[in-house]
């Protein structure tokens, strides 16, 4: 159907996945519970350090392109690392750890773990 | 997003999920798609979580993100989440933990708790359903014996609603979009007809991972949103999650 919604015969034949619809394969990595909640992550986040730093670069631009003045970001920098210190254990030290070894500032990267709440309105 | 779980006539049960997410953060013009879902895309990574070298659970996750959407405890349950939207939002549960009313959970926080320390489908749907969060939701759990699926509908407070896979009635599956199973979904954004549709056609002989793929591939169950598809078997403890595109035309949500 070529006008919205674009409804289309139920799909047949797709997997194993390929062709347009397929983007890429996923990456496992391990995450040792063993391990202080800090240093979890440190594997992950090496290898997706650029990813992350560009999604959450997406993010700023598009909170100062709302409020050009940056002062939404300011907010973010200097209220929510407080929040991370009252996030539950392990999650708190977590987001920490994240922040350490992406280099993201920690509101941040407790901006991006509560993005899915905030969005729920 | 689309969750769905599925028995098929052997009384196995599978689980699979579409995640959409970035819904009006940045439209690139140029790329026909969502800025925010096209960084997230690169972030998506699968998760073996293990203690004393021993897998306790697997997820499929945005790296930076400790919160769980998408996780299997192997031989025993599956679990996803779906973001409901309701003015009783999570902004207001935000505002309150903020201002230090902290009885209430996390819900990314919650399901992986429950991935991390339940042990029975029985167990992890008490969890979901009582819990007080911080924010709306639907819980989307299968178990490992017949007749274990169900979809919970949360609000903050309260288990709105419990809707479980039933032989008996003939439904041989649940399905899950980002509206209350018992109301219409918004006109704009129905990809709960053409899902089950694309179900009923496969029928529960049929059903298996490989179907359940074709239904989440299906233009606009599959749409600009999608960010991953991900596919789990609870007896076999497999959980396989795949990058998605949808080449146009198609629906940006």
């Amino acid at each position: 159907q070529f006008i919205p919604p674009y409804t289309e015969d139920c799909r047949t034949d797709m997997y194993p996945p390929k062709g347009p619809t397929f983007k890429g394969a996923v990456s496992w990595y391990t995450v040792d519970l063993d391990l202080p909640p800090g240093k979890r992550w440190a594997a992950v986040i090496s290898d997706k350090k650029a990813e992350l730093v560009s999604m959450v670069q997406a993010i700023k631009d598009l909170a100062n392109a709302l409020v050009p003045s940056g002062r939404l970001i300011e907010l973010v920098d200097v209220s929510l690392p407080l929040m991370a210190n009252t996030l539950p254990q392990p999650f708190g030290e977590e987001i920490k750890g994240i922040s350490a070894v992406s280099g993201v500032p920690l509101g941040e990267v407790v901006l991006f773990n509560i993005f899915y709440e905030v969005f729920t309105v | 997003c689309t969750s769905i779980v599925a028995e098929d006539e052997k009384g196995n049960l599978f689980h699979a999920r579409n995640l959409d997410f970035g819904l009006f953060m940045g439209w690139d013009i140029k790329n026909k798609s969502w800025i925010i879902t096209e960084k997230l895309k690169p972030l998506v990574v699968n998760l073996d979580f293990r203690r004393n070298n021993q897998t306790v659970f697997k997820s499929t996750n945005f790296a930076g993100y400790v919160g769980m959407l998408t996780g299997i405890k192997p031989r025993t349950f599956t679990l996803t989440m779906n973001e409901r939207f309701s003015l009783d939002g999570g902004y207001i549960g935000i505002l309150e933990w903020i201002f230090g009313k902290r009885d209430g959970i996390w819900m990314s926080f919650l399901t992986r708790s429950v991935l991390e320390n339940a042990n029975s489908y029985e167990e992890a749907k008490t969890l979901l359903a009582q819990t007080k969060l911080l924010a709306p939701a639907y819980f989307i759990l299968g178990g490992n014996q017949t007749g274990q699926g169900c979809i919970i509908t949360r609000s903050r407070l309260l288990s709105i609603d419990v809707f479980d896979i039933n032989l008996k009635l003939g439904r041989w599956f649940v399905l899950e979009t980002n509206y209350d199973h018992w109301k219409e979904p918004l006109f704009l954004d129905d990809r709960r007809t053409p899902a089950i549709k694309c179900m009923n056609q496969t029928t529960q002989s049929n059903i298996s991972l490989k179907t359940l793929y074709d239904v989440l591939s299906t233009k606009p169950v599959l749409n600009k949103l999608t960010a991953y598809t991900t596919l789990m078997q609870v007896s076999e403890g497999t959980l396989e999650s795949y990058i998605r595109d949808c080449p146009n035309p198609c629906m940006p949500w």
